[in-house]
């Protein structure tokens, strides 16, 4: 078990440095463990935006700390092969072009797996391939329009 | 394993019956506020199992079956219907995967995959290994995710082992 | 005290009637006691979007979650006649017509108090009065630039 | 009580001199995730009183001073000046007050009110009845205001009367 924790630990500590990356330009990123105990010891993610300290995740701004989180939960998911990502609204505390970056990103991976995104983000939006809209027309019944961008054409579904 | 479909029909504020055929790469769900767009997320996690009715923002059971409005009566059922493609994903012999769960005020559940009765188990089991569940990220995952010495980080992990 | 505390009970329930109409319109609220003892019992804040069901603001959607928050926090803001509102980044969550209602609410207030917000919102950053944008041109350093919204300027301060 | 300037110096990444100058109105801070907005706002409350370490996001009190960059080295003192118009929501004799807060690397703190050196408490008290320090509204606050059974919906109206 320590062993396979081991191995586990170092191949998710290069998916992240290459996930951080991607998201923080020039950004370094590394995952410790706070002790010696290999299958007790707490989990410790260390990351360095361009030209700042090397310091916990926690004790970044709220976009850095959820671009570092997303990088790592992201990095995990990769790692097991996951066929699908779904985020319900991660976008809401990134600045632009953190958000761009995190677009990209997400291109990249859709190529092997499938991506679900609930967002409120214009350009989120604008770089996905299909685009369903939510409405309550009638209050407080659920109604679906969906928006082909290909086409432009917007159909009623369901 | 790809999810080409998702069926709603009276699941929360989905009373009408609602198909979402998703399409290859990204797919975004957007709209005002209390729309319904985690509404669906919630079915995808319910219908693959889930069963904490607080992951399912739900009070109890009952909550998940459209209430009614002003306007429409309360629904008695609650059901979500999920195809998948199943490439390797999914340990059965069939190409597509129809997962299907329904919940009756009456308090009973179904449970079908491919339209055969099964148990809630069963449907639990197609998933375990495809890491579906820590496949959702959202605000509160990442927030939980943020504190330092919570065992989420182990276990998310050792999941990949 | 059990007289004082009802009063100001009284008091806030009106006010956020109020603040809650103008950020979610024909929506009503509701504050309640979980209980007999006045003095002890819980808080309960009932709200009811136009077309829901009045159900605790704890049990609705994340932005409908938001909104109610901010308008009994803003209700409670008023009767003390806080001379200043500070508000980081509340906006995050909510859809653009939400924001529109928050801001102009924001805008009546600013007649009589004080308002500094940080956002990342466009809308938020126009309907204000001026404009202060922060950057790390050098790395790791805050600089600040003031932008004028009447005379479009852009002025280094500091 | 209307506050007209902020200038900070050496507190958190505000290694440069700063200053705000307050208009009427809404003022929004805007830039990029990590610029140091929320700093600004930490400054705020640090200068009116504030002591939690936890709330100000500092695990020790020497990590609100600038702690360096590879470019620049760390500096020995954070200080922010805060200036008010007092139209009577400060118990004190002055048309305007100016509040300095500073801290040193050796430890020391030192409070001045119009220049003249206090002790924290006496800044505390300046802004205990204006309700200043519940006068900010974060995303933390909102969550924790979410929190059904928790004390702070009490405390808060209570504080009202
Ligand atoms: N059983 C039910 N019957 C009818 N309506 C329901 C039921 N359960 C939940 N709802 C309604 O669904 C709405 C919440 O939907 P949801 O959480 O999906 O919103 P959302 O689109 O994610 O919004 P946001 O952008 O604010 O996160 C609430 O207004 C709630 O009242
Ligand atoms: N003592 C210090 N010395 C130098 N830099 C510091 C110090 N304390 C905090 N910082 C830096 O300030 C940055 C955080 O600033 P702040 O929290 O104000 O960001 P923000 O503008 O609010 O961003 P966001 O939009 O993500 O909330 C962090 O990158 C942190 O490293
Ligand atoms: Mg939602
Ligand atoms: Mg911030």
């Amino acid at each position: 078990a320590v062993k396979q924790f081991r191995e586990t630990f170092a191949g998710i500590r290069k998916e992240f440095q290459f996930t951080y990356e991607r998201l923080s330009p020039n950004g370094k990123a590394d995952i410790r463990l706070s002790g010696d105990d290999i299958l007790e010891s707490n989990i410790e993610v260390w990351v360095q935006p361009e030209g700042k300290r090397l310091k916990r995740m926690e004790l970044f701004s709220t976009g850095e700390k959820t671009l570092a989180a997303v990088a790592l939960l992201l990095a995990i998911m990769r790692m097991r092969e996951s066929p699908i990502y779904i985020m319900d609204e991660i976008d809401a505390p990134l600045d632009e072009n953190n958000i761009e970056r995190l677009i990209a990103l997400l291109q990249n991976f859709s190529e092997k797996a499938q991506i679900l995104l609930v967002t409120h983000n214009r350009r989120t939006m604008e770089a996905s391939n299909s685009i369903y809209g939510i409405t309550m027309e009638e209050q407080g019944v659920s109604t679906v329009l969906s928006i082909n961008l290909n086409d432009k054409r917007l159909e009623l579904s369901g | 394993m790809k999810l080409k479909e998702i069926k709603l029909l009276g699941f929360k504020s989905f009373s009408k019956k609602t198909e979402f055929k998703l399409k290859a790469g990204i797919t975004t769900f957007v709209g005002p506020n209390g729309c319904g767009k985690t509404n669906i997320i919630d079915a995808i996690r319910w219908c693959t199992g889930e069963t904490g009715t607080k992951t399912l923002r739900a009070e109890r059971v009952e909550d998940l079956i459209f209430a009614g409005t002003e306007s429409r009566p309360p629904l008695g059922m609650a059901e979500v219907k999920l195809v998948f493609e199943n490439n390797g994903g999914i340990p059965l012999d069939y190409e597509e995967v129809e997962v299907k769960r329904q919940f009756f005020r009456s308090g009973e559940g179904k449970f079908l995959i491919n339209n055969t009765p099964c148990r809630l188990r069963d449907i639990q089991n197609l998933f375990a290994n495809s890491g579906f569940r820590s496949a959702i990220l959202d605000q509160q995952m990442i927030e939980d995710f943020l504190i330092s010495d919570s065992d989420m980080r182990r276990e998310l992990l050792e999941s990949i082992a």
